[in-house]
């Protein structure tokens, strides 16, 4: 363990709690991508099926926990407590244009053929592009909430320092996940237009308009 | 030179 992924870790787990503070507080779900929040909670479920079976640390099994829960509850939040405030209009993003390549792509490029592996696979390739729908909304509707746009930096953040993480298992333990790394690019490449606006406009005071 | 999957990570 070192200080990117512990830094990445809390930087997922603020993410995730900024969003249900800005559903709690405002009781509403205005500007949030539903399907965004359901492939995370897919992304968890098919990833974390390991729960039982691999004990890994205290910190692993607690973590993995709250992620689930978090995920959870959101879905909840977007769909049943506050879903009459849920944008479900602008919410049009095709999930099948990512599914189909995904699942696609985790039964042909797995490190063993079996259901768990193809699974753990398929929640890599699919967390990479899950946020597709929430980005796809903010340039349809051309804004978002100034929260809304903290949990999208440090959901980015996220996977930008697991890419530090990455670096510097390779450095220091000679250690690479080659499916983790390529998907893990892939996914903070995804960010990279959202952290040029969060830095030129929220941080600045602005809020997060598109022209 | 490793080339396995990170079962620790999140």
């Amino acid at each position: 363990m070192n200080v990117f992924r512990i830094l990445g870790d809390l930087s997922h787990l603020l993410a995730m709690f900024l969003l249900l503070v800005k559903i709690w507080r405002s009781k509403s779900c205005a500007g949030i991508s539903g399907k965004s929040q359901i492939l995370f909670a897919l992304v968890f479920t098919t990833r974390y099926l390991d729960l039982f079976s691999n004990f890994i640390s205290i910190y692993n099994t607690v973590m993995k926990v709250v992620f689930l829960l978090c995920a959870y509850v959101t879905v909840y939040m977007i769909y049943w407590k506050f879903r009459k405030t849920f944008d479900i209009e602008n919410d049009t993003f095709r999930l099948e244009f990512l599914l189909v390549p995904v699942i696609g792509l985790s039964f042909l490029v797995n490190y063993s053929y079996t259901p768990t592996e193809v699974l753990w696979t398929f929640s890599i390739y699919l967390e990479s592009v899950a946020i597709l729908p929430q980005l796809f909304m903010i340039s349809k509707t051309g804004e978002a909430e100034t929260i809304t746009t903290h949990y999208l930096f440090f959901l980015g953040l996220y996977r930008a320092l697991y890419l530090a993480n990455w670096i510097w298992r390779y450095q220091t333990e000679n250690f690479y996940d080659q499916i983790s790394v390529v998907s893990g690019v892939v996914q903070t490449i995804f960010y990279c237009d959202f952290f040029y606006l969060y830095v030129t406009k929220v941080l600045k005071g602005k809020k997060l308009s598109l022209p | 030179h490793a080339l396995h999957r990170s079962h620790d990570e999140l």
